[in-house]
């Protein structure tokens, strides 16, 4: 996240920091459900046993600690039963970049973990959002605490606008589609990176946070003139309810 | 010479002097010791009698002799002649005669001496009182026989070991009729002397007889060292318990026996007054108690009290299991006994128990009312805010239910959702 501010304990508990051949980032949405980018599984070659997830504290130093017997809080990965890619995804193509990761056991919640609300089907974004993430910052170090940022929802067209300026010069652009969306300043500045892939976008509907998105891609960071390209949760919303029912 | 004859027990014989028909020798002093069988007289006839007359047969003499007692002393020829016994028979008190023949040193004529003849004759005892107690020889009816004499009784009497007496025959009668009258002979009228009535009341098991008395109630009390029923009594028998005579004026009123027999005998002697009795008895079903019902349950159908062969339905309020000891019965039926006890034990219901309510994931729950885990205790289950929270409410009450499990208005287990979206820390923030 660049530009933004660390995170208070507490303050994004369904934020998880995610090892899939790279640094990632997903989100809590169930007691076994995770979501996050698909393109964040590309790299995963066997099994789900290669993809680790950490929830339940805002510095990624503390899940690799070496713990003593006598430390009250021992954070382990959560195991991983299986993985649920969307059939839509078609790498390097980003579109329908969204993927389910069930977990072996139940994540029982409490004020560092708890899980953010999906939109409905039908619900329209709201101006803004939130999205954190243990990605690059501004100075292009990885981040070691949680990172957030309140950025402004791009309206489609002008995003549209300044991906196609940019495929002039960029090849093999993803094209905006509607399932995506943009969030980000015209001046730059602030925006997501590296490592925040599959993290949330998330809004505020009385006094609750949903999550609106999912940090998928984007040219270069917190450039001005671009933005940052988010996977549109609302359209999936179908599609997650019944992978998670099927199992 | 004295010369002593033992004859033999015959019905009959002859006695002749000696040397009959010629005249008797001088210096005689024989005697004859007639009998006959027991039960019979000896009556004896001179055929013949010619013995040297003189002042009181001083001389020559036949003396007839029943023991000690002279019945005559005979001599003389003719019949007109005081001391001639003529052809009267002499009949002695019992069957034994003695004959004493006596002459001196010398006979002025020749005298023949005597010729008689004995036989035994029938006693009527019957018609005479018994010499020994001059009491009648029979308390009712008498019948001579040849040698003897037979007692006997009148229709309803008995007679009695000593033959002689008869005692009213008023034993033997068992009840068994349901309920019924009985009383001392000739009630009201007083009853004979010397009864002893057995009555013997007895009616199938299951049944416990009452005796109800009449006021109408004496029998002869004697008053030494207090009262008691020395002579006359009604003694009670119960099988089981110590028998209780009565007596007295005073009725007895009701006596519960508890039993399905009792005897009673009534027994006078042959003196003193008593009045009898009479009572009617009846007779109850053996009861079966419950004490103190059945709590939290009941019993159909619904009687006072219960009785021999009732047959009793047990259930169990709403809530309540039925319990025979520690094991669960679904249903009792029984049945009142002869014994006036139920054949099976009877059950109690015991409260109904839900178990342990389920734990609930993510929640906690605790006893709002009632004992833990018993019918109508009510079990409030919360989740463990602000992370997880029922649907609808902030808790869920669950309720121990007749059917054993623990109910809610939902009818169905609560679950704790996660709560989403609302981190305890807000990210908004005021700054601008």
């Amino acid at each position: 996240v660049l530009g933004g501010t660390q995170a208070k304990d507490n303050s994004f508990p369904w934020q998880v920091f995610l090892q899939a051949g790279g640094r990632g980032g997903a989100i809590v949405i169930g007691e076994k459900w995770l979501l996050t980018a698909a393109h964040n599984l590309d790299k995963i070659k066997q099994s789900q046993q290669e993809v680790k997830a950490y929830v339940g504290s805002n510095k990624v130093s503390e899940y690799f600690e070496v713990h003593r017997n006598t430390d009250p809080v021992i954070f382990h990965s959560l195991p991983i039963e299986s993985l649920h890619i969307h059939p839509g995804y078609k790498s390097p193509d980003y579109n329908n970049d969204i993927a389910l990761i069930k977990l072996a056991s139940s994540i029982t919640f409490k004020a560092s973990v708890m899980p953010v609300c999906l939109p409905d089907q039908d619900s329209q974004l709201e101006s803004f959002g939130w999205v954190s993430g243990f990605g690059v910052t501004e100075t292009y170090n990885t981040a070691n605490h949680l990172r957030y940022i309140r950025l402004p929802i791009v309206d489609q067209q002008v995003c549209h606008s300044s991906i196609e300026k940019m495929r002039e010069t960029v090849r093999d652009l993803s094209t905006l589609t509607e399932n995506m969306f943009c969030a980000g300043l015209p001046e730059g500045g602030k925006d997501t990176c590296q490592g925040d892939s599959g993290s949330g976008f998330v809004m505020k509907n009385n006094d609750t946070f949903y999550a609106a998105g999912i940090v998928s891609w984007g040219v270069d960071c917190g450039k001005p003139g671009r933005y940052g390209v988010y996977t549109r949760i609302a359209r999936y919303v179908d599609w997650i309810q019944k992978t998670m029912k099927e199992n | 010479c004295v010369c002593v004859s033992v004859c033999k027990t015959v019905m009959y014989g002859q006695v002749q002097s000696p040397l009959y028909p010629k005249p008797y020798p001088t210096n005689v002093h024989q005697q004859w010791d007639l009998e006959v069988p027991r039960g019979y007289q000896l009556q004896i006839t001179f055929n013949y009698l010619d013995i040297e007359p003189s002042l009181n047969c001083y001389y020559d003499s036949l003396t007839v002799l029943h023991g000690k007692k002279v019945l005559g002393k005979f001599c003389g020829k003719n019949s007109w002649d005081p001391h001639h016994p003529g052809n009267k028979p002499i009949v002695s008190p019992s069957n034994r005669l003695q004959l004493v023949f006596v002459t001196d040193e010398s006979n002025t004529e020749k005298y023949l001496g005597f010729s008689a003849f004995y036989q035994a004759v029938d006693i009527d005892e019957c018609s005479t009182p018994d010499l020994n107690d001059s009491e009648l020889r029979c308390s009712q009816i008498c019948l001579n026989t040849l040698g003897s004499y037979l007692c006997t009784c009148s229709h309803g009497y008995q007679l009695q070991a000593d033959q002689h007496t008869c005692v009213l025959d008023c034993s033997g009668g068992v009840f068994t009729e349901p309920e019924g009258v009985l009383s001392s002979p000739g009630f009201p009228d007083a009853p004979p002397p010397g009864v002893n009535c057995l009555y013997k009341v007895s009616v199938q098991p299951g049944f416990h007889i009452t005796l109800n008395f009449s006021e109408n109630f004496h029998i002869e009390q004697i008053d030494v060292q207090g009262p008691s029923c020395l002579f006359h009594w009604l003694q009670v028998s119960v099988p089981g318990e110590a028998p209780k005579k009565l007596c007295g004026n005073k009725s007895p009123g009701i006596i519960h026996t508890g039993s399905h027999t009792v005897d009673l005998e009534f027994h006078t002697d042959g003196h003193g007054q008593s009045g009898g009795f009479s009572l009617r008895y009846t007779t109850q079903r053996v009861e079966c108690k419950i004490e103190g019902g059945i709590r939290n349950g009941r019993i159909t159908p619904n009687f006072p009290k219960y009785s021999y062969r009732d047959y009793i339905q047990v259930r169990c309020d709403t809530g309540y299991k039925l319990m025979m000891g520690e094991k669960e019965i679904q249903s009792y039926k029984s049945m009142c006994q002869e014994n006036g006890a139920w054949h099976l034990p009877l059950p109690e219901c015991r409260i109904i128990d839900c178990g342990e309510p389920e734990a609930l994931l993510n929640g906690e729950f605790k006893f709002l009312s009632g004992s833990k885990n018993e019918y109508r205790s009510v079990v409030q289950y919360h989740c463990n805010e602000p992370f997880y929270s029922f649907t609808k409410t902030k808790q869920v009450n669950l309720t121990c239910d007749a059917d054993r499990t623990w109910k809610g208005e939902e009818n169905e287990i609560p679950y704790c959702f996660p709560v989403c979206g609302r981190p305890v820390v807000d990210i908004a923030g005021l700054g601008r």
